[in-house]
């Protein structure tokens, strides 16, 4: 609330988000509360609708902003205001994914990742890198972690009589400082040794392997005999798949894929249909 | 060639598999109603069969588990470098005729990380650590007891895990483990290393989970091991994948916890990959935003 208070313009884009991304996300906790004991799912589809919203739309209005702005190349005035101008940078993100599951809360699933390796065979063969031990690491880490946390009591004790002095802002070392302008993106942001290149979404459809097991045990298979038969993983789809292809899985990517489901209602159906594993599951 | 006199052959894939809740009192033929454990099914739909039906909320089929185990064998096996395994071995606690013991839990946990060491285990090799196929596993909320509630260790659980998993962690990490049950596995030596987070730590629905704010909090001590970790990783110009079980996402991890981690992997994004994460069985991707969260830490 000091926040909002205080004239900190730079913030004011963000402020909302959380408070409207609590309401959204309130039946997602419900549904989440219930799946710990391990029900039928509940109200996934609003939990996916409230990433559609509170995520990808966001990114996609975000980006849309930055391409206009792009246009007009001066920043224009508006209601008397200076209009903010808006960070369409890729780096400011990172991805999660999040898998389906084993356990049949939807049909079982799991992936299988595609990385690029290339020029590591030649790397290694010349011995240009030495592999290092990590023993004296660990030695330093248990010297280090306890010296930061020795001074708990003694922290709070100065930072009640020095409120608001300058030894209440000394570091937070759960904080990391800022990433040094002259290193590179990673593997996740520019294409390189290690960057994810695709991923195949297996998963086992139960209905059609249950049918199959029946069959075969009708036909006179024994039930070991019935069950090798009808069961297996298959190919759900594969991230270079229509309709969304993606080219490659760098962040751009995703944001780039983020953007087209948060505006094509039919990219959108297919994309929940693939994260509740092919069922049909609606709410 | 690697150190040692061994050798790995890369394929340039990998595995990611989560939540297998693996019940023990799965029935077939039951009833969907009482979880897949007893009663009479009263329509086609309430039946429990074989592999399991899905959506009906009733946890793995034992055979259903030893089936998909054995298909990863056959068929992806040999086409893998290493697999993130993201946790819950373990039925729901959803029978209260059958309540869950902790040693239930481990028992279980532990046979499910033996299946995984025979899997994927040099089969010739003395050594107990010598893996054709890295894995790294981490820890799910229905893996430890009471459910969701775990502590900054040296504890029983963190000590049984440790013994459950001694082959999956390093052995000079032994220590660190005892403490925050995170540990990382190099799988390619001195290029790419897969990182298990212990995400309970940062999990809302931890009782012992206040803040990440307070030197005392677990979630604040897991970020400080991240932070030294992944440092190091930088130095030495290493890759990493951050893996665990309960997503980054506002809902799952305390605010400040959230937006720290955030920072985190974004801050590193020279060195980190991308997150892998299980807990929630649905298939989706979300972009976390490093802007927000320096905001949000800054608003604070």
């Amino acid at each position: 609330s000091n926040a909002k208070t205080q004239e900190i313009p730079d913030y004011a884009e963000d402020e909302d988000d959380f408070v409207e991304f609590d309401k959204l996300l309130e039946s997602a906790v419900e549904a989440s509360d219930v799946r710990i004991m391990g029900a039928k799912p509940v109200n996934k589809g609003a939990y996916m609708d409230s990433v559609r919203e509170m995520y990808y739309k966001k990114i996609a209005s975000r980006m849309a902003d930055v391409s206009t702005s792009g246009k007009n190349k001066k920043n224009k005035k508006k209601n008397g205001k200076k209009k903010k101008k808006k960070d369409g940078s890729i780096d400011r993100y990172s991805i999660v994914n999040i898998a389906g599951s084993v356990i049949p809360t939807f049909n079982p699933a799991f992936r299988v990742w595609e990385y690029n390796i290339s020029g590591l065979d030649s790397e290694f063969q010349s011995g240009s890198f030495q592999i290092k031990g990590w023993d004296d690491f660990f030695q330093k880490l248990e010297v280090n972690m306890e010296r930061d946390l020795r001074d708990e009591e003694k922290d709070q004790k100065w930072s009640n009589i020095f409120q608001n002095n300058r030894i209440n802002n000394k570091v937070d070392k759960s904080i990391p400082t800022r990433m040094p302008a002259d290193l590179n993106s990673g593997p996740g942001y520019t294409p390189q040794l290690f960057s994810p290149t695709r991923f195949i979404q297996y998963y086992a459809d139960l209905e059609t392997i249950e049918k199959n097991y029946k069959k075969a045990l009708k036909d006179g298979s024994t039930e070991d005999d019935a069950a090798t038969t009808a069961f297996e993983y298959q190919v759900e789809y594969s991230s270079d798949d229509e309709p969304y292809r993606m080219k490659s899985l760098l962040t751009k990517d995703y944001i780039k894929l983020a953007v087209k489901l948060a505006k094509y209602d039919e990219l959108w159906d297919k994309y929940t249909e693939r994260a509740f594993l092919s069922t049909g599951y609606t709410d | 060639q690697l150190p040692g006199g061994k050798s790995k052959t890369l394929h340039g894939r990998f595995l990611h598999i989560t939540d297998i809740h693996p019940d023990p009192h799965y029935k077939t033929g039951s009833s969907a109603a009482d979880v897949c454990h007893s009663g009479k099914p009263d329509k086609k739909k309430d039946t429990a069969t074989r592999f399991g039906v899905a959506m009906n909320g009733c946890d793995s089929s034992m055979d259903l588990m030893e089936y998909t185990l054995k298909w990863v064998e056959d068929n992806l096996k040999d086409k893998i470098d290493f697999v993130v395994w993201t946790g819950d071995n373990i039925r729901h606690d959803n029978d209260r005729k059958i309540p869950r013991t902790e040693s239930q839990i481990f028992e279980l946990n532990e046979e499910m990380a033996h299946k995984f060491e025979k899997m994927f285990r040099r089969p010739n090799s003395a050594d107990p650590r010598d893996f054709a196929v890295d894995v790294v596993p981490s820890l799910g909320n229905n893996d430890v007891f009471p459910h969701n509630l775990f502590s900054l260790g040296p504890t029983l659980q963190t000590r049984e895990i440790y013994n459950m998993w001694s082959n999956f962690v390093p052995q000079e990490q032994q220590r660190a483990f005892a403490r925050g049950t995170s540990f990382f596995v190099e799988v390619i030596p001195g290029k790419l290393a897969v990182l298990s987070i212990q995400t309970l730590y940062l999990y809302k629905a931890n009782p012992l989970v206040d803040s990440c704010n307070s030197k005392k909090q677990p979630g604040y001590q897991l970020l400080l091991w991240l932070g030294y970790v992944l440092e190091e990783l930088r130095s030495r110009n290493m890759k990493v994948w951050l893996t665990g079980h309960v997503p980054p996402i506002l809902k799952n991890y305390e605010e400040s916890c959230y937006h720290k981690y955030t920072l985190w992997t974004n801050e590193y994004r020279d060195v980190i990959i991308g997150g892998l994460y299980g807990h929630m069985n649905m298939d989706h991707f979300v972009p976390v935003d490093g802007k927000k969260s320096w905001k949000a830490i800054d608003a604070t």
